[in-house]
C-alpha cells in the first residue's frame, strides 16, 4: 500500500513529537504526556501543550487565570520535574529515509 | 491500558528515537485566545461545554476542581529546550518549518493535524498520527477544525496544505461536547501569536535562552512571496444567519432578494425574518416568509423574500447532478450561532436516496449541528447541492450523530424557486406539500413498504 505524502505530510511528520513530564524517580505510569512540534533541531526547541506541567506548578494553577499573563518562566515548576521528548526517525537516518513521491520504490545507498 | 512494549519502540515499523531529556523554558498563553475562549465557551455557555484532555496514564479524573484546572490549562503551551544528542546527525533533508501568519488561512481551507493520541502511552503505534479536515471557523487566534483529534494530541501541530506545510496552529482541546452532543470540532490556538509571545519572553529570560529567539520559525508570506490573505472559497459567503422571533438558524441566498431556509427556522408565512449575511460584517436585512411547507410535507423548507438586495453576496450555482463519494462542505451557523461567523465542515456525499430515479434526500459525513439547519451544502467546486435539514438523533438513547445528516436536494427546489423568483408564482413551491408517499417514507427514515403483491384472482 503506497503512502500519500504531500509536502504538508512530510513537514508534519518531521515536526511531530511526544512530550512526557514526570517526577524525578517516578515510573512512567505516573507521568503526563502530550504531543508537540519540533521548532528547531539543533539546538532543539519544542513547542507543546502546557497542561502536562500544571501538576508541577509551585504556586498552583491559580496563576494561570490572571487575564494579562502571557508567559511564566520555566522555574514556575518544581525542581523534581523531568521532561523527555521523543520523535520518529528523521529523514537523514537510514530507518527514516523513504523516497517520497515514488512509493513502493527505494534507492538503496551504494 | 496495560499495553507494554516488549521490544524497542518502533514507529509505523521504524525504530523511534530514544527519549531526549529536555528543559522547560517557558509556559506561554495567548491572552487573546483566552478572551475568545471565554467568550465562546465561558459564562452562561460554560455548563454546556465539556472538553477532553490527556489524563494521566490510566486515571480518569472526575472531580470538578481538576476539571476547572483542566479548563485553565487548556489555553497554555510550553516551550522546551531539548538537550543535544551527540549521536544525532545534522538532518540535511529537513524542510525548514515556517508559520502561517494569523488570518492568512481562510475558512474552508484544508488542514492536516499531526499528533499522538494518548501522548507517550504507545508512541510506536500512535506517534504522529495525521488527520485531515478544514479550517471550520476562526475568531481571533482561536481556530476550529473538523479534523478528528483525540486526547493526547494536545500540543500537536496543525499544518496548512497551502502554503504547503506551514504551521497554522497547535491543538488546544481535541474533543468537545456541547450539551452531551459530540461536536466533532477541535479547538486550536493559532501558532503565530504564540510564537511572538515566546519570542518576546525569551528576550526577557536569562541570556543563554535569549539567543534561542532567533531559532523560532519565521512567519511565511514575506519570505515566500505568497499572497498574505487567501480569500478562500467565495461560495461560503452565500450562507446567511436567519432569525425569526426567538428562533435562529441558517439559510442560503439563491437570488438577490431570495433566501431559502428550513420551515422549523421560519415556520409561518408572512412572519418577519431578519437575515444577516456574512459580509459585509454586521449587515442585516429584513424580509418575510413568502412560503413555508406544511408540517406534513417531508421537505422542511421556507422561502424568505427580502426588502432589499443583498449586495456583494455571490449567488450559488445550483447543481444538476450528484456524485456519491464526492467531497462536499456544509456552511452553517451551528454550535456558535451569532457568536462568530458561519462554520465550514467538510466530508463526502455519502448517499443520494432516490424515489423513481429522482434524488429526494442527500446524506453527508460533514459535522452538522443544531443551528446549521437551512444552511447550504456545497460541492467542492462551490455548486449548491442542497439545503441542510437535520442531523440524526437516536430516539432510544437520545444520542446525536452530527456526521450523519440529511439535506434536501436543490434539484427538488430549483424549478419552483425559479418560477417564484421570475414570476412570483408560488404554485411550484406549493407542490412540495403534495409529495408522494414513498418520498414521505424516506424522510420518515422508514423502510419503504414492500410491494403489496397483486391478487391473482
Amino acid at each position: 500500500m503506497g503512502r500519500q505524502c504531500g509536502p504538508d505530510m512530510r513537514v508534519a511528520e518531521q515536526a511531530g513529537c511526544v512530550v512526557r513530564a514526570s517526577r524525578a524517580g517516578q515510573t512512567e505510569a505516573g507521568s503526563w504526556s502530550c504531543s508537540g512540534v519540533i521548532l528547531s533541531r539543533s539546538p532543539g526547541l519544542v513547542l507543546c501543550h502546557g497542561g502536562i506541567f500544571f501538576p508541577f506548578m509551585r504556586a498552583g494553577s491559580g496563576v494561570l487565570t490572571a487575564a494579562a499573563t502571557a508567559f511564566l518562566p520555566g522555574d514556575s515548576c518544581s525542581d523534581d520535574l523531568r521532561v523527555h521528548v521523543q520523535w520518529g526517525p528523521t529523514a537523514s537516518s537510514p530507518e527514516g529515509r523513504v523516497k517520497w513521491g515514488r512509493p513502493g520504490l527505494s534507492t538503496p545507498q551504494c | 491500558a496495560g499495553l507494554e512494549p516488549v521490544q524497542p519502540a518502533r514507529h509505523h515499523g521504524r525504530p523511534l528515537k530514544p527519549q531526549h531529556p529536555a528543559e522547560l523554558l517557558l509556559l506561554l498563553s495567548c491572552p487573546a485566545f483566552r478572551a475568545h475562549f471565554g467568550r465562546l465557551f465561558g459564562r452562561e455557555a460554560a455548563e454546556q461545554w465539556r472538553f477532553a484532555s490527556a489524563a494521566r496514564y490510566s486515571e480518569v479524573s472526575e472531580d470538578e476542581e481538576e476539571e476547572e484546572d483542566q479548563l485553565r490549562a487548556l489555553s497554555w503551551f510550553a516551550l522546551l529546550r531539548v538537550q543535544p544528542d551527540p549521536e544525532e546527525e545534522e538532518d540535511k533533508h529537513e524542510t525548514a518549518l515556517a508559520v502561517a501568519p494569523l488570518g492568512t488561512v481562510p475558512k474552508g481551507a484544508p488542514l492536516l493535524a499531526c499528533g499522538s493520541p494518548f501522548g507517550a502511552f504507545c508512541p510506536d503505534i500512535f506517534l504522529n498520527t495525521v488527520s485531515r479536515g478544514v479550517l471550520s471557523n476562526a475568531t481571533g487566534p482561536l481556530l476550529l477544525t473538523d479534523a478528528r483529534c483525540l486526547p493526547g494530541t494536545e500540543g500537536g501541530g496543525v499544518f496548512a496544505v497551502r502554503p504547503p506545510g506551514a504551521l497554522v496552529a497547535l491543538v488546544a482541546a481535541p474533543l468537545c461536547w456541547k450539551s452531551g452532543e459530540w461536536v466533532g470540532l477541535t479547538v486550536l490556538c493559532a501558532a503565530a501569536p504564540l510564537l511572538r509571545i515566546a519570542h518576546n519572553a525569551l528576550g526577557l529570560l536569562r541570556t543563554s535562552a535569549a539567543s534561542l529567539a532567533s531559532l523560532l520559525p519565521p512567519e511565511v508570506g514575506t519570505r515566500w512571496g505568497l499572497p498574505l490573505r487567501d480569500p478562500g472559497p467565495t461560495w461560503a459567503a452565500a450562507a446567511v444567519l436567519v432569525e425569526c422571533g426567538t428562533i435562529w438558524g441558517s439559510g442560503v441566498v439563491v437570488a438577490p432578494r431570495l433566501v431559502v431556509t428550513c420551515r422549523h427556522v421560519a415556520p409561518r408565512e408572512a412572519s418577519r425574518v431578519l437575515v444577516r449575511p456574512t459580509t459585509p460584517k454586521n449587515a442585516k436585512i429584513w424580509g418575510h416568509v413568502v412560503f413555508a411547507t406544511q408540517e406534513t410535507s417531508p421537505y422542511d423548507i421556507s422561502v424568505v423574500s427580502l426588502e432589499e438586495d443583498l449586495e456583494g453576496v455571490p449567488m450559488p450555482v445550483p447543481t444538476e447532478h450528484f456524485h456519491e463519494g464526492e467531497a462536499v462542505s456544509v456552511v452553517g451557523f451551528g454550535v456558535f450561532g451569532q457568536a462568530c461567523g458561519p462554520s465550514v465542515t467538510s466530508g463526502i456525499l455519502s448517499a443520494v436516496v432516490q424515489v423513481d430515479d429522482t434524488p429526494v434526500m442527500l446524506q453527508t459525513t460533514c459535522a452538522v449541528h443544531g443551528g446549521s439547519s437551512g444552511g447550504p451544502l456545497f460541492s467542492c467546486s462551490g455548486d449548491l447541492l442542497g439545503i441542510v435539514a437535520s442531523n440524526t438523533r437516536d430516539n432510544n438513547t437520545g444520542a446525536i450523530y452530527p456526521h450523519l445528516n440529511f439535506s434536501i436536494p436543490i434539484t427538488v427546489l430549483q424549478p419552483a424557486l425559479q418560477q417564484y423568483s421570475q414570476a412570483g408564482d408560488l404554485r411550484g413551491l406549493q407542490e412540495l406539500d403534495h409529495t408522494t408517499e414513498p418520498v414521505r417514507v424516506v424522510w420518515r427514515l422508514q423502510r419503504p413498504q414492500a410491494e403489496t403483491p397483486q391478487s391473482k384472482l
